[in-house]
Formats: structure tokens, C-alpha cells, sequence
């Protein structure tokens, strides 16, 4: 049902068209938006409660100073995917390909994207540990059934042990186009010297839009 | 949660009082992550002279302020006070599971009143 009264009128003042509908999954909320939660609120940083200090330097509005883009909503998107491998690559003695979804629906169409950074952590396997550099990872686009698009973007890995990541505006889809309401990938890590494997264990999607909606000029600052 | 405005009526000169936002009222605590509530506060208070008059530090006075005051204390009928508003605002950051388990961060600008003044 519809929020009633008051508290309607304020979520559609903070530009969301329902409360989400129950208790969410608990899930652990990823330290990346915990980071930038605490760097964005004027009000965890401020020395007494209700008042900006005065000659605080102004934040740029619709700005996210920590990723450099332009943006008012940050979103960390788990993957839906199954994550387990496409099976005839592992039967052809190939390293596992894995598919992995990202549901984007709740982005609104007028929302711009500005930065889309795909994250992946791998686990090695006993006799990949330690192998580092000239690892390649593959992007492409799912196709139908377990069906390979083209490439969509190659990039050299250098080391497992942090997190690998991807830019995925310009290469899933490009700049000035909306977000799309779903995103399948197969993704593939290639170790280019010997037949090491590893094993995908989290991806997630860090997206920034902008929704010009909720965007003001910077206020005129005392002259 | 809100101030009260001390002896009824709008309590003294224009200046921001203070307004607690609590999520919990609202009934988002389960899906909104952080923060728990914000300080919104609100602007109340007369705009009659000198109140009206830019004290200092204070937000910029609009000449038409004044003299709406001084028209109002040479003929309080003729047309009535400037009003107590928002002159500077601040925005607020919202961290949030959404419909479909994202966790999202949403900045929102003016959203808490730091300064009054009369318009």
C-alpha cells in the first residue's frame, strides 16, 4: 500500500516513489558506501549539531568528490548471477567462465550515469596462489542461453590479492545513453603463461548516477 | 521532535528553532541505514523592526524586507510583515537498502536550515 500522508509526501520529496516494502535481506552494507556515506554527510562531520561551520569550504553539489564524477546517488548493485562456471569451457579444459547479472531496474530513466566500476574478488586455487601479474580478464555480453556476445573490453590484472576493476561506462554501454534495467556479463581470467585457474567469489557493481531533479545551482555565496 | 516556541505565539525574533527528523517516526528504520534521523530545524519568529534590520554575521537582509517592517510600523493595516524563512540551508546524505537490496547512497541538497531570515 501506499505510504499515507506525511511520510509520502516526504519520500517523494527525496525523490523515491515508495518506502521499499518490508525488511530488507540483512546483508552486510560494503565498506566502500560506508566510506563514502561518512565523507558526504555534513551532519557526521559537523563540530555542533544544526550548523555548518561558518567558512566550511561548500561541497559541490551533485558532486562526488572521492570517485570524481558528477552524481547525487551512489549505488552498490551484488551480483544475481549464479557466478558458477559456464560449463563446457571447464570441459574443454578451459578456466571457468562465469555469468554474472546485475538487476539496474531501480534505476530511473532520468538518471545519468557517470561512472559504472564493476569489482571482482577471485579466489585462487592452491597452485594459482601467489602467480602474479599477466593475468587478463575478459567482458563480454551474455547472449542467449549460455551464449558469448562480443568483447566488450580486455584488461590486464596484475594481482589477485585486491579486488580487480573494471570501467564499465563506455564499454557495457555508453555514455550518453540511459542505464539499462539489467546488465549480463561473461566474465573470463586468463593467466597467460601457464593454465592456472581461479574461482570468482563476489562481484558487485559501484554505479553513480545524477538526477539532475534534485540537483540546485550552487547558492550564491555571501558577497 | 521539535522546540517548543517558549509563551505560545512565534516566540521573538526570526531565527531557526530547532527540528529533529526521526526515521523511526517515519517507519523507515529498517531500510533506511543511516543516518537514524537529521536536525531539519525551521524558521520562526517576528520580522518586525529591528529584527528585520541585518544584525551582525547574519544572513543578508533584502531591502524590501525592511521596508515592508517600516511601512508595517507606520501603518500596521497597509500590508503585514516580512516572513521568517530559510536563508541558508545545508544538504544531508541518506544510506538505504532500496526494493531490490541495493544499498544506496542519496545526497540531498537543502535539507537542513542553518540560517533564518526575513523575506
Amino acid at each position: 500500500p501506499a505510504a499515507p500522508g506525511p511520510a509520502a509526501a516526504l519520500l517523494q520529496a527525496l525523490g523515491l516513489c515508495d518506502a521499499p516494502q518490508g525488511a530488507p535481506k540483512p546483508r552486510p552494507v560494503p565498506p566502500v558506501m560506508w566510506r563514502l556515506f561518512r565523507r558526504r554527510d555534513p551532519q557526521e562531520a559537523r563540530v555542533s549539531p544544526g550548523r555548518t561551520p561558518p567558512g566550511a569550504t561548500l561541497r559541490r553539489p551533485c558532486h562526488v568528490e572521492e570517485l570524481g564524477v558528477a552524481g547525487n546517488i551512489v549505488r552498490h548493485v551484488p551480483d544475481r548471477g549464479t557466478r558458477a562456471g559456464i560449463p563446457e569451457s571447464a570441459a574443454a579444459g578451459q578456466c571457468s567462465r562465469w555469468t554474472v547479472v546485475f538487476d539496474l531496474s531501480a534505476v530511473e530513466p532520468t538518471e545519468q550515469p557517470s561512472r559504472a566500476r564493476l569489482e571482482l574478488r577471485f579466489a585462487a586455487e592452491e597452485a594459482a596462489m601467489g602467480i602474479e601479474g599477466d593475468w587478463e580478464l575478459s567482458l563480454a555480453q551474455a547472449a542467449e542461453g549460455t551464449g558469448v556476445g562480443p568483447v566488450l573490453l580486455r584488461q590486464a590484472v596484475v594481482s589477485l590479492g585486491t579486488p580487480v576493476r573494471a570501467e564499465l561506462l563506455g564499454a557495457a554501454w555508453s555514455h550518453n545513453t540511459s542505464v539499462p534495467r539489467s546488465l549480463h556479463l561473461v566474465l573470463a581470467l586468463r593467466h597467460r603463461a601457464t593454465s592456472a585457474c581461479v574461482h570468482l567469489a563476489e562481484a558487485s557493481l559501484l554505479l553513480v548516477t545524477l538526477d539532475p531533479r534534485l540537483c540546485h545551482p550552487l547558492a550564491r555565496l555571501r558577497r | 521532535e521539535a522546540d517548543p516556541v517558549v509563551g505560545g505565539g512565534p516566540g521573538g525574533s526570526c531565527r531557526a528553532r530547532r527540528l529533529y527528523v526521526s526515521f523511526r517516526e517515519v517507519g523507515w528504520h529498517r531500510w533506511v541505514i543511516a543516518p537514524r534521523g537529521f536536525l531539519a530545524n525551521y524558521c520562526q519568529g517576528h520580522c518586525s523592526l529591528p529584527a528585520t534590520l541585518p544584525g551582525p554575521g547574519g544572513p543578508p537582509t533584502l531591502n524590501h524586507a525592511v521596508l515592508r517592517a517600516l511601512m508595517y510600523s507606520a501603518a500596521p493595516g497597509a500590508a503585514g510583515l516580512p516572513c521568517c524563512v530559510p536563508a541558508r540551508l545545508s544538504p544531508i546524505s541518506v544510506l538505504f537498502f532500496d526494493n531490490s537490496d541495493n544499498v544506496v547512497l542519496r545526497h540531498y541538497e537543502d535539507m537542513v536550515v542553518d540560517e533564518c531570515g526575513c523575506r
